[in-house]
């Protein structure tokens, strides 16, 4: 990612099987690089984002540091097990991206092609994954679960098969 | 619409039920879906028991209990359509240190047997010890995250200082 | 009515910003009633800069940044009015080690200085290690709550097993 | 307390000056003699004692213990510094009990004779202290600080002086 949120420089995480722990002060940025994760899934809720609107993903600037125009994520999908949905089912990898310019909105590409926002998020519903995904609990949704009346809980059972 | 909610309720609420006894370490606990005969318009009520205390709403749960159980449906529902990737973030904020064991122990069980990558963010140093890899994110300049490898040791010193 | 609660939200937004720049070891915050010029109707709104960032509302801020302003608050209310009894249930659950030892600085201060006796329920190993007095429950039999009091090993002890 | 929740048996709590941790597994009854507390000092809102009716609060037992029919907490106060409220300001100790019978409510005692609900509100919103004071902060009470909206949020204040 570069650009997105406090994560000004360009920044790589690799995700290997097993269990990776993702740790640090409190305001260090680990939930921002969930978001991040999100985003280029093609999540747009203000909320899930923690961003009253789409422009406050982009880094905003320090007293050192001026603002950025604009803010990208990428992620590169290994599908050598041939899980990824038409028409992408024997493409053995797939790199997502997402970027956002100041006031002008996010563009997706999809293997350096153009793509509609419809298109990646499509590609993610199919495998389970996907911002919408059970796969990914942001900070509050523990309380959320908890606290949530019972016709908004249900809505968690949408996410499943 | 509503027979496709209805079978994966009931397959939501199985697993729910086995993940429960496997984080709880006993008890059970139960999905019921109320409120109206439809199902697109009723509510999701989750009873649970702890070992050895009686069947209640979630709501009369112990804080801790109550983590525990939701972090047990949110399990349910992923395991229904797992994906290849499973982000939990601080959700074992609220857990005990016997608690925190558990519900690691069903990550690596998780990871191995399906082979899903798991990223769990967490201020918790037990959690940190059954982690196969750490990363480690700071802001010594101000306003700005790096992202940085770490053995344990490294991340409880970044936990420790700020 | 509508003075009172003028000039003890003035006395309490003091205590607030003081609180806050103590509990964060810089930065500054404030409180700000909006939406309506009758007090009675406004609703209250959070402001806080950590450290070397921008002044945000609350819900901009990061989990632990949110807990610890948070606490600012309670105490900014609870100190213009402070009881001899002060209780904390689990406040301490979002903070990373830092955060959480300057919160138990804060509270020694207030324990020394205004004789307040703090009953403070906590998993934080560091937050038990600051106690002056441990006391423990455990539910040996099953269902059946018992207090006992104990040193910092067998606290860590309990918190281990159940 | 005795039959208070958890706590079947008779429990005391010594509450010193200065800084008592209170420590234990989830769910063994630590928010309980938070909830204890609050209960003796005139807390009656089910949200507050998480618990849907009064009677809930009574011990409900066990598979190997019987419910009880009562539960009562008595609190005892030391007054050497003279700040309890008038007409309790020159006694040296106060000792405020409250106790409910299974379907029958609550009574409460001052010094060992009856008194109303109000008379030990009153005791202890005088001096800062009392369910609604801001002094016992619950185990949902940071979550409503972020959580809630601002014109609910306002209430907080109403602790204050
Ligand atoms: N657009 C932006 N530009 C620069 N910084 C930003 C931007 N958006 C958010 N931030 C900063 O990112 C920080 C939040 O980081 P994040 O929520 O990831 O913390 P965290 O590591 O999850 O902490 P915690 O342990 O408390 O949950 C805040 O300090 C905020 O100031
Ligand atoms: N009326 C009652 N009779 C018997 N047991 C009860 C009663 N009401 C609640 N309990 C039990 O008390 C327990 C809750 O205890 P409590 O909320 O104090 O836990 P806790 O120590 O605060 O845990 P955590 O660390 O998870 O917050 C529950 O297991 C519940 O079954
Ligand atoms: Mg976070
Ligand atoms: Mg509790």
């Amino acid at each position: 990612m570069i650009g997105f949120k406090s994560f000004l420089d360009r920044t790589e995480v690799n995700l290997t099987s097993g269990l990776t722990g993702l740790v640090g002060p409190n305001g260090c940025g680990k939930s921002n690089i969930v978001e991040a994760i999100k985003w280029v899934m093609g999540e747009n809720s203000p909320k899930q984002m923690r961003s009253p609107e789409m422009n406050s993903i982009i880094f905003s600037g320090t007293n050192d540091r001026p603002s950025r125009n604009f803010a990208e994520v990428i992620i590169k999908i290994d599908n050598s097990e041939k899980k990824l949905p038409y028409p992408f089912t024997n493409i053995n990898e797939i790199e997502i991206s997402r970027k956002i310019e100041r006031d002008k909105g996010s563009t997706y590409k999809i293997n350096g092609k153009n793509a509609r926002a419809r298109d990646v998020q499509l590609i993610f519903a199919d495998s389970g994954t996907g911002s919408k995904s059970s796969g990914i609990v942001g900070q509050g949704k523990i309380t959320e679960i908890i606290e949530s009346k019972p016709e908004v809980r249900r809505n968690i059972l949408e996410e499943a098969a | 619409g509503r027979n496709r909610l209805r079978s994966s309720f009931d397959q939501v609420n199985d697993n729910f039920k086995k993940i429960f006894t496997k984080l709880f370490n006993g008890g059970n606990a139960e999905l019921k879906l109320i409120g109206s005969d439809d199902p697109l318009q009723s509510g999701l009520e989750i009873f649970a028991s702890p070992p050895e205390k009686k069947m209640q709403s979630l709501s009369l749960l112990s804080g801790g209990e109550q983590a525990l159980t939701s972090i047990s449906l949110i399990f349910a529902v992923y395991l229904s359509n797992p994906s290849p990737l499973c982000i939990l973030d601080e959700v074992d904020a609220a857990l005990d240190d016997t608690n925190v064991s558990r519900f690691c122990d069903i990550l690596k069980y998780l990871s191995d047997e399906q082979d899903i990558s798991f990223l769990i963010v967490t201020h918790h140093r037990l959690t940190m010890a059954k982690m196969n890899k750490l990363l480690g994110v700071t802001m010594e300049e101000k306003g700005i995250s790096k992202l940085l490898s770490v053995d344990l040791e490294k991340a409880v010193e970044i936990k420790e200082a700020s």
